[in-house]
């Protein structure tokens, strides 16, 4: 029964390895699989599987990953709240006079998770952050007008690439970037200028182009639309540049609709040394070990996926939370957030239920965001509940044993949730 | 709003099926 509703772990296996274990069998299984349609690589920006990392110097602390995290959930919220008061286009363009509140879209930082595509003819391999919370692909190109971070590989170049245009200022699909960034573009000797801000300061501003893009060998699309960022700042951690895959019509899913049908799907590797994949269209295999919920929309952020949370299972114990809790909040999937945002209410039961069933491991300190940590040091084995997740229409979804704690250390590992102020929030 | 954040999509296969109105999980995908 104990083992049933429980996770039992050995301490070690929580801590990544420090060698990549490439791709794991079943991954590869998956690649095969998935013969018709493309698959990507998925790897931890800041595991040893990344080229990005080799500077060890360059990975953020956990507290500097958690308070990025903060950031970009700030910054989400704030794209959802200021929906509410946004005004129409039009509005803003009457009252010439209002400040456009600069869109603060989603922080990148945070968001760890890279793959790898090829830009242009012939073509370049780039890491690019991939994010479910955004819309916008860009990545920086020269001769970096302005300013370029540090990447790891080398800064794409239009002037290099035989198939690179830059889109018109007076194309529709230059009027799209409002929608998509927030901000109205620019216009420079008639080529449209894209500008995108994220909640931590860090941004990307530059010519709005036409490439070839190369999701696999075989998978290559002409004009694909994208940013080629001529001022770019931030904590984008050596990768690229970022790979939009948000509901927006100038997000990859979108502009590749024709052929993958607005089809995509991903596996996060369960640690910083593991492979994982991201792969566009359905497979003719596809698993049918795939349960469904409601993709829903959220109101005010037309540009995320929304899901329909109606209950939380820790143990066996279903958390005495009332479905209108989530209800009223909403909730959406995002894979460059972290951890897990819930309404408090709903977090002060999960958080209590939690401690209940570890109460016999010693508490140790919070970090950042993560107020639920234990001293696991002088354990060779732990057990901790399972949880899982209850989505409407009678989905109730285990989280992998992975997926529920955050290891900082042996001597400090967190229950990987956190609430946010306010449930109406 | 709620975030369902990349720690708890782990080894979960994710799948956007947005045509079809749906998201999906499958348990140890990778």
């Amino acid at each position: 029964e104990e083992r049933e509703h429980a996770h039992t772990v050995e301490v070690n296996s929580l801590l990544p390895a420090t060698t990549c274990s490439s791709s794991s069998s079943s991954t590869k299984g998956h690649m095969s699989e998935h013969a018709s349609s493309s698959v990507l690589k998925v790897i931890h920006k800041h595991g040893p599987c990344s080229r990005l990392n080799k500077h060890k110097s360059k990975t953020p602390t956990h507290a500097q990953i958690l308070q990025q995290d903060q950031t970009r959930v700030n910054s989400i919220h704030s794209r959802v709240n200021s929906k509410k008061q946004t005004k129409s286009v039009d509005d803003l363009r009457q009252s010439a006079a209002t400040t456009i509140p600069a869109q603060s879209g989603s922080v990148v930082g945070s968001g760890n998770y890279i793959v790898n595509v090829g830009l242009g003819s012939p073509k370049k391999q780039l890491s690019l952050i991939f994010d479910t919370g955004s819309d916008l692909t860009w990545t920086q190109c020269r001769p970096c007008i302005i300013s370029c971070y540090k990447q790891k590989e080398p800064i794409f170049d239009p002037s290099f690439s035989a198939s690179y245009t830059n889109v018109s200022c007076t194309s529709a699909t230059c009027s799209q970037l409002t929608s998509a960034t927030g901000n109205t573009p620019g216009c420079d000797t008639s080529t449209c200028i894209y500008d995108i801000q994220y909640g931590d300061q860090s941004f990307s501003i530059g010519y709005f182009g036409k490439e070839k893009l190369s999701l696999t060998n075989t998978d290559v699309f002409d004009g694909f639309l994208f940013g080629c960022g001529q001022n770019n700042q931030g904590l984008f951690g050596g990768s690229a540049g970022l790979l939009g895959l948000g509901r927006n019509p100038i997000s990859l899913v979108e502009q590749l609709a024709q052929k993958y049908n607005r089809f995509f799907s991903y596996c996060l590797p369960s640690t910083s040394s593991s492979i994982g994949y991201l792969s566009f269209g359905k497979s003719d295999g596809s698993s049918n070990a795939v349960k469904f919920t409601t993709l829903s929309t959220v109101s005010q952020g037309d540009s995320f996926y929304g899901i329909n949370v109606v209950g939380i299972n820790v143990g066996e114990t279903k958390l005495p939370i009332s479905a209108s809790v989530f209800s009223s909040s909403g909730t959406i999937i995002d894979s460059g957030t972290v951890i897990t945002r819930l309404p408090p209410t709903a977090y002060s039961a999960l958080k209590a239920a939690f401690r209940q069933a570890m109460k016999s491991y010693p508490l140790t300190e919070a970090v950042s965001i993560l107020d639920t940590c234990y001293d696991f040091s002088s354990f060779k084995t732990v057990s901790y509940p399972k949880i899982s997740f209850v989505f409407d229409n009678g989905l109730t979804q285990d989280l992998d044993a992975t997926g529920i704690l955050y290891v900082v250390s042996a001597d400090q590992v967190c229950l990987a949730f956190a609430g946010n102020e306010d449930d109406s929030y | 709003i709620g975030i369902f954040g990349n720690v708890q999509q782990k080894r979960l296969q994710v799948v956007y099926d947005i045509a079809g109105g749906q998201i999906g999980f499958a348990p140890a995908a990778c």
